[in-house]
């Protein structure tokens, strides 16, 4: 494992924990969409299949029940916790994210390394992740005061996207066999989409002004 | 193009 996807599995870490952190300290969702938090466990779940079947080593199974617990309990925290619930901005998180299901499945059946149910999850798994983010960027678009960790949280999701880009290429070129187009593609579509909220999280940082996403 | 099938990413 080189240095860019440690650096990026623990930069995908620290977002977790920061939402984690926010929603059970201060009990407080505002700002983040359950629709894709709903999209993050569907697509752990989906590429997470293989955890009692293919081991890989000790940190990517730990790593993975890590994700595969935090996507589920923030969902559990935002659907069902009486206090943290009446936090959630329903009225602006309305992105249709059950749209998007549906043809990155049609996606994995088509576009897969290997025509297997394992296969064609982990590739569908691929597809989703890249857009999953989408419902919470439009929903920061919506509010007016993010608050400093939602921020974050999406500031260090985007890294962690970022980081595993610098991975492959340094894996290209010291891993002769190491290509994964599917992976590679998703995930600069999937780093593209922070595009946006990187150059006005970084301005308002550079300026010291409350982080504002225009409409 | 050889193509890695062990998916050792998370």
């Amino acid at each position: 494992m080189n240095l860019f996807r440690l650096a990026g599995d623990m930069t995908h870490l620290v977002s977790v924990v920061v939402l984690l952190l926010k929603i059970h300290t201060i009990k407080s969702c505002a700002g983040v969409s359950l629709k894709t938090q709903e999209l993050y466990a569907l697509v752990f779940a989906a590429r997470y299949l293989d955890l009692f079947v293919h081991f890989v080593s000790l940190y990517n199974t730990v790593m993975k029940l890590v994700f595969l617990a935090s996507s589920f309990t923030i969902v559990w925290y935002m659907r069902r916790h009486k206090i943290v619930r009446r936090t959630y901005d329903k009225e602006h998180d309305t992105f249709r994210h059950h749209f998007i299901v549906l043809p990155c499945l049609v996606l994995g059946l088509l576009l897969n390394e290997k025509f297997t149910f394992r296969e064609v999850m982990w590739a569908f798994s691929i597809y989703l992740e890249a857009v999953a983010i989408l419902p919470q960027l439009v929903l920061l678009q919506r509010t007016r005061n993010i608050d400093n960790l939602t921020a974050q949280y999406v500031f260090f999701l985007g890294a962690y996207r970022v980081l595993y880009i610098f991975n492959w290429i340094y894996r290209y070129f010291t891993e002769p066999h190491f290509v994964h187009w599917i992976s590679w593609i998703a995930g600069i579509v999937q780093t593209l989409l922070y595009g946006d909220f990187f150059y006005y999280y970084i301005l308002s940082w550079k300026n010291n002004v409350k982080l504002e996403l225009p409409a | 193009v050889m193509v890695d099938i062990d998916h050792d990413e998370l």
